[in-house]
């Protein structure tokens, strides 16, 4: 369902050459749970935004649902992320300017629907992540842990069939942590979506299907998950 | 050595009124590694904005080393924090146009000190986190776990008394989040720093000496902390 071939990305600062991801494949099933880990720095967000359709790699291909999003235009790029992928963000980037409840509108946008409809959903996401009675707050009149949750509502407002997760417990607590695994394990299960998480929390783990580790731009599998 | 007495904070939203601390009390003596936990939007880095004279009380006291630190101006309370206090912010809040080694140099300008000590260290303040050969990256060329590094950095470079971090480990992997509370634990016990944690991770409960759980605006002491 997603396949990376051959996929390598470097980033060049005057002399200096980092490259996170050489040469890596990588095969995802529909329906899947796959947890990334790695050390700090070692290219796992680099990982997910090629996934995403945000960023190109320099060399290598990234096909999902049979399309190779590597080839599409910038502008093709967008509309097929809008429409596939719902990310949420290692630094959430939320408009600053914009409400919570306005901020997982935004999604929405993009597709027709009568305002009725795009109310009844925006509520049901933010219901989702217990934030109902923070919808009229700005980012910044909001708790770490809430811009967290109110990136991960907008990930899932518009019913994505990928969700594409950068450490999204992060700044959560023990409880709130556990029901948005707990919400997210729901999607895929009763709705068939494919999960791609970035993550250092173990129950995160134990909820994969599979966890793989990011190390020296390589991807390994993790014979042993527990620790 | 930090008191806070009788401290209410409440924020007010068109008719909605939110108060996450509520007559909060509380002594923590120098030397002391507490730790704070509770769930997201309980009010704990609003409690650490007080205790770092970020901010101020509606109502009560912040007593540090004798100051009290409510009754001082906004200039004078700068001061004594940029002199008193190392800050390790939830969302990091590095300076997007200045470098990781800029940002860490930032409090030492405030101290008369020639150019090679300041470099110096900067230099020893990137090394502890590992990230030495980041120095000339700018936070959008860093990582997530990297960028929260370099705040840490910037939070001990100064070698203040009271260091204060929300969340300093929250998008940092289990060997990097170890390396980051082994090198805060030996500051505290080689140099006598009182340290406050906000932190979910379980290993950071484990070496403090107190933790503390903030819930409907007060706080209450931990029976047990195993989980
Ligand atoms: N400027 C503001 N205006 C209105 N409400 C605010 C403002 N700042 C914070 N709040 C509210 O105050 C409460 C406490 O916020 P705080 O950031 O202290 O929580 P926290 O315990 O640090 O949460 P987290 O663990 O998610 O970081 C939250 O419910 C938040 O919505
Ligand atoms: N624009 C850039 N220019 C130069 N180097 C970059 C740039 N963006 C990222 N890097 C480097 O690429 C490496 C991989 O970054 P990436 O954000 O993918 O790591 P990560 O695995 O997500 O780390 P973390 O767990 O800390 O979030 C890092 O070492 C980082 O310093
Ligand atoms: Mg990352
Ligand atoms: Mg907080």
């Amino acid at each position: 369902f997603i396949q990376l071939d051959g996929v390598t990305k470097s980033y060049r600062l005057g002399e200096h050459v980092v490259t996170p991801l050489h040469e890596v494949t990588l095969e995802v099933e529909k329906g899947e749970f796959l947890v990334l880990l790695g050390p700090s720095g070692s290219g796992k967000s680099t990982l997910l935004n090629l996934i995403a359709g945000i960023d190109r790699p320099d060399s290598g291909r990234v096909v999902v649902d049979g399309t190779d999003i590597t080839q599409l235009s910038r502008k093709k790029a967008a509309d097929w992320r809008a429409e596939t992928v719902g990310y949420v963000f290692q630094d959430y980037s939320l408009v600053p300017v914009l409400t919570a409840y306005e901020n997982v509108e935004i999604p929405l946008w993009l597709f027709s629907m009568s305002r009725a409809e795009r109310h009844r959903r925006v509520a049901t996401a933010l219901e989702a992540v217990g934030l109902s009675d923070r919808h009229g707050h700005l980012p910044r009149q909001l708790s770490g842990g809430q811009q967290q949750r109110v990136a991960i509502a907008r990930a899932i407002v518009a019913d994505p069939s990928v969700i594409v997760a950068d450490e999204p417990t992060g700044n959560l607590d023990v409880d709130s942590a556990g029901d948005v695994l707990h919400l997210l394990a729901r999607l895929r299960a009763e709705r068939g979506k494919t999960l791609v998480m970035v993550t250092h929390d173990t129950r995160a783990v134990e909820r994969g299907t599979r966890a793989l580790q990011l190390d020296k731009g390589q991807l390994h599998a993790m014979a042993e998950v527990s620790r």
